[in-house]
Order: structure tokens, then sequence, then C-alpha cells
């Protein structure tokens, strides 16, 4: 079955307005 | 990071959604009303969703061609000729310069150029600021998954040439033509380079299992066979036997060809 290519560096967190 | 203003132009995302960019000038999406983010935009996110529903498809070649079908589709890149694309590449200066290290601002400038270009064909098809920032995503996800920031000028070439407009031939000469010598030969070294960077996009799209892993040397030697070097007939002579571990590439001109 297709695996998907794995990301490993996450986004910069999540910040309020 | 900078949220709010990042690049001039109508933005390709509306609320609760918001771009955003890393310090080294990396897009993100933020997502106000789940409180999370990614590096994908939400529309790459939806073309993602749709593409996990192709894994049903039993035939990989032929699941790995509907995928990619998707994706040109969706990033507008079947309305982009491959000449377009060459003509941008060497209008900035990309011609020749395989090893040299493009960043994000050079990415999106060429991108502009590219889809500006196909909005004069077709205006009602292409959104510029939607097709930048998928096709930036895109080509980030299949040769920068850390996001560096930092794409080689081959790899940027291989991966718009491969989903661009065009005759299957004319992709394999010009992708022969990247890394030719003067003498229109190619060596060992710099077929494996090439071949590499054209199997991260059935690679990204979960599917390299299928053509063979992401090991390209036997690929190499198959193509070289007895000789040091390679002319462009004896690659086309190889390609045209539709060696597995690109196998997925003219069957999606196959499907294209067949969806009159």
């Amino acid at each position: 079955r297709p695996k998907p290519a794995p990301t490993y560096r996450k986004p910069p967190p999540y910040v309020p307005p | 990071s900078t949220q709010g203003a990042v690049s001039p132009g109508p933005p390709s995302v509306q609320p609760p959604w918001e771009r955003a960019s890393t310090p080294n000038k990396v897009p993100y999406y933020i997502n106000h009303s789940t409180e999370t983010t990614h590096w994908d935009h939400p529309q790459m996110l939806d073309l993602a969703a749709h593409l996990l529903q192709l894994n049903e498809v039993r035939f990989s070649a032929y699941r790995t061609a509907l995928k990619l079908r998707s994706l040109q589709n969706k990033l507008c890149l079947d309305c982009v000729p491959l000449m377009t694309a060459s003509e941008a590449f060497d209008l900035h200066g990309l011609r020749g310069q395989n090893d040299r290290i493009l960043d994000i601002a050079d990415m999106v400038l060429i991108l502009r150029a590219i889809f500006e270009s196909a909005a004069a064909e077709h205006p009602n098809v292409v959104d510029i600021p939607l097709c930048v920032d998928l096709a930036l995503n895109w080509m980030l996800n299949v040769y920068d998954s850390q996001r560096t920031g930092q794409i080689r000028v081959l790899s940027f070439k291989v991966g718009l040439v491969i989903l661009s407009k065009g005759h299957l031939e004319e992709k394999y000469r010009y992708l022969f033509r990247l890394i030719a010598d003067p003498q229109q030969k190619a060596d060992q070294r710099k077929l494996g380079l090439l071949l590499h960077d054209v199997l991260q996009v059935p690679r990204q799209l979960g599917e390299v299992a299928a053509f063979g892993g992401s090991n390209i040397e036997p690929s190499v030697r198959s193509c070289l066979g007895d000789r040091e070097d390679l002319e462009v007939t004896h690659f086309l002579a190889w390609l045209n036997q539709e060696p597995q571990s690109l196998v997925w590439l003219p069957v999606l001109h196959r499907l294209a060809a067949a969806e009159s």
C-alpha cells in the first residue's frame, strides 16, 4: 500500500492574532 | 516568523486561514479556527485528501498517473507549456546553473513569471497568487521537506518540467539537455543526479516502491549499459523502452491524451 513521504520538521507553533 | 503581510498582491487564502513566513521566508499556513499551523496550503491539504482516495486504484503506474494528473490540473501546470517554463528559467539566469541554490524569493519570482504567462493564455483558469503558492508548496514538499527554503536549480527545473505541458519526447530531450556537456554528452554522475530528482516526484506521492525504490543505481546502469557516457539518442532509446523506474511519466501522458 502506498505510503506518504514523511515531513520531519514542523512549522512554527500557533500564535493567536 | 512573520504573520500578516507577506508578499504583494492578493492573498491566496481567506479567513480563517492566513499565510505567514518563517525567518528564512518559507511560507506556512495558519488556521485560526483550529489554531493550527501547516506547511501545506489549505488547497494542497484538500488535494492530498483527494490523492489518498486514489490509493484504491489497483495498478501502480495508472494510479500514479492519476495522482500526477490531479496535481497538474490543480497547480495549472497543464496550462504551462514546457517552452514557457524554459524561457522563464533562462530569463532569470538559470541556464547551465544546475548546482546553484535558489531561495524562496528566487522561486516565487520565477513561478510568478511562469504563471503570468500562462494566465495570459488562460485568464479564467489561472489564479496567479494561488498557482504560485501551490506550485511553491509542491516543489518544497518534493525537494525541501525540511523547509530550509533552498532548492537546487536542477531540482527546480526537473520538478516543473515533468508536470508542464508538452510532448513526452520534448520533455525527455529537455531533461537530457539539463545535464549534457558542450559535446552533448552526459556522464554517470550527472545521469544519477537527474534520475534522483525525477524519482523524488513519485516518492512524494508515496509511490516510489512501485517503481523500484529510491535507489537510482540500477536505472543508471541500465541506461548507460557498457558506455562511459550518454548521448541523447541512447537516452531516448532507453526511455522509449519505458523502464520501470520512469514508466509513470509516459502513462501520465497517455492518460492525459485519453481524456479527450
